[in-house]
């Protein structure tokens, strides 16, 4: 029987011994374990790649450890704004959503963008329109809430209080 | 940024990208996530790609598609190939990292920052996460 293989991860950056605690460690680990136990699993038993990534990446969306779905940052008007996009290596089929702000789980619109549209990429309220039409869930922007990611935004603007340098920075 | 890639028993190859952004971003900045060919990437003749970083340098260097043409034209390992892009990355200014997995089944990562969170799994028994550069 053929093999299989799967890669996740869960975002790059100045990410230190020191700068966790060994509970915040051991939970990140677990949470990596998780993705990468469910996307195992469809594979294991003969699922699609296509299926595979997307059940590692919804765990990863659900967990606010990681920027991405529950976890999102904020930007610099203390809303959040997702992305996200899926490729099918067999076909190079593509989807993508950009600027989504009430979309629970974007790779599940990303992939519905795939399949269901004659598209590759859908942005802000348009996406938002197609996701309602296609029965994907919607939440208040405030499901996406966190404190200390709140914080994070905080002491960025504590930190730069000139406008110039926000806009180099980002510009 | 979160993302997976995998190869299944058939053979074929898919990526996918999910992300909240940049903390205070502005006027509906939008990074390497979403794009085909700069975050994302996955053909069953070459490889598949998903990337995190500073977007920016992502969408400039085109990194998961140039990852994949070295690989189908040049014949590069997916380490070698993921590992000359995220260098070309780090010349222009820009940090990050990328999961690659390849039609054999390597599947590898490359960065060039202090960590990144990620974890791998085959067939054939792997099955391990990290966390920090050294591991």
């Amino acid at each position: 029987q053929a093999g299989w293989s799967l890669a996740i991860h869960g975002g790059a950056g100045t990410i230190a011994r020191d700068s966790m605690t060994p509970e915040e460690d051991a939970a990140h680990r677990a949470a990596l374990q998780a993705a990468l136990d469910a996307g195992a699993k469809v594979l294991a038993e003969g699922g699609s790649a296509l299926d595979a990534i997307e059940a590692a990446i919804l765990i990863m969306e659900d967990e606010p450890r990681f920027n991405a779905g529950k976890g999102a940052v904020y930007t610099w008007d203390a809303t959040h704004e997702l992305d996200a996009s899926i490729m099918d290596g067999r076909t190079r089929d593509a989807g993508a959503v950009a600027g989504v702000t009430t979309v629970r789980n974007p790779i599940l619109l990303a992939r519905k963008v795939m399949t269901d549209s004659p598209h590759v990429m859908l942005s802000g309220k348009g996406a938002e329109s197609f996701a309602a039409e296609q029965g994907i869930e919607l939440v208040p922007p405030s499901y996406f809430d966190t404190e200390f990611r709140l914080k994070a935004l905080e002491r960025m603007k504590a930190k730069q209080l000139s406008a110039l340098d926000v806009d180099v920075k980002f510009g | 940024t979160v993302g997976a890639v995998a190869l299944d028993r058939h053979g074929n190859l898919a990526a996918g990208t999910s992300t909240g952004g940049m903390t205070g971003k502005r006027w509906g900045r939008v990074g390497d996530a979403p794009i085909i060919g700069a975050g994302t990437y996955a053909d069953d003749r070459a490889c598949a790609v998903s990337a995190t970083g500073w977007g920016e340098f992502f969408i400039r260097v085109g990194v998961a598609r140039s990852i994949c043409a070295l690989m189908e034209y040049e014949d590069q390992s997916a380490q070698a190939a993921s590992d000359a892009v995220m260098d070309d990355v780090k010349a222009l200014g820009g940090d990050g990292g990328v999961i690659v997995v390849s039609p054999s089944g390597e599947a590898v990562f490359s960065f060039n920052t202090a960590g990144m969170y990620r974890g791998r799994a085959t067939s054939a028994g792997v099955n391990e996460v990290a966390i920090y550069g050294d591991e």
